[in-house]
């Protein structure tokens, strides 16, 4: 789940573009 | 006065800044169903990791951020999240909404398990925010200005940041003289309340320590 994902991750990943990973 | 370059560079955040909102689903979640603490709990969490998505996107259309070196950026969401989040909450709760809609999210977040300590600086920094009755640009410009905050952990090219923000402050200065000509001191409360965010940001270090444990 989204909560389990640290705030970093989720930043590196928006960063790059992949929102639904 | 406001050149032509500021007034491009301020379109360009506001229409961004406007462009990336949590999605309506989460929107509609909040405000429809009934949900007890768990629930609330995880809810939040969720909306919490989509606001930081259209923080980050946001961002990305800032003139600039994207030519910053790549773990300086990440540096820069990295101490921002929470502050930036919170800021746009403020800013949802403090827009004119259908009859009982602020009340339900107040509610949501005041049953989600946060203790109280946390809750009263978070509804006081809320209040204030809502107080300033601030216009688009300067919200979108103040959330900027807050990502763009050269000081924060792990950013090497302190310089180059502190450059990007200079802009926007300068911008930033401008408009609420020109929104504000009775009130000279509106910009310096702009930036009071940035002080407020860093405080806000402290206690939710511990907000989450404390909320994880219960």
């Amino acid at each position: 789940p989204a909560s389990n994902l640290g705030l970093e991750d989720i930043i590196r990943k928006a960063l790059m573009g992949n929102l639904e990973d | 006065e406001i050149t032509k370059e500021q007034q491009a560079l301020m379109k360009l955040i506001v229409d961004a800044y406007n462009k990336h909102q949590i999605p309506h689903d989460f929107a509609k979640k909040l405000l429809q169903e009934q949900y007890g603490a768990e629930e609330n709990f995880l809810l939040l969490t969720e909306v919490a990791t989509s606001q930081v998505q259209v923080l980050v996107e946001f961002t990305k259309s800032i003139p600039g951020f994207l030519s910053l070196d790549h773990e300086d950026q990440i540096a820069l969401l990295k101490g921002s999240a929470v502050e930036a989040t919170y800021l746009r909450s403020a800013q949802v709760l403090s827009k004119k909404m259908p009859t009982g809609h602020v009340q339900l999210l107040e509610e949501r977040i005041r049953k989600s398990g946060i203790s109280e300590e946390f809750i009263t600086p978070m509804f006081s920094f809320y209040k204030s925010i809502g107080e300033l009755h601030m216009v688009q640009e300067e919200q979108a410009l103040l959330t900027a200005v807050t990502v763009l905050t050269p000081d924060r952990p792990y950013v090497k090219d302190q310089q180059a940041v502190e450059r990007l923000q200079e802009t926007m402050l300068d911008v930033l200065r401008k408009l609420c003289a020109l929104q504000h000509p009775q009130e000279p001191q509106y910009f310096a409360r702009l930036l009071g309340r940035l002080t407020e965010l860093r405080t806000l940001n402290h206690y939710h270090a511990e907000m989450l320590t404390s909320w994880r444990t219960n």
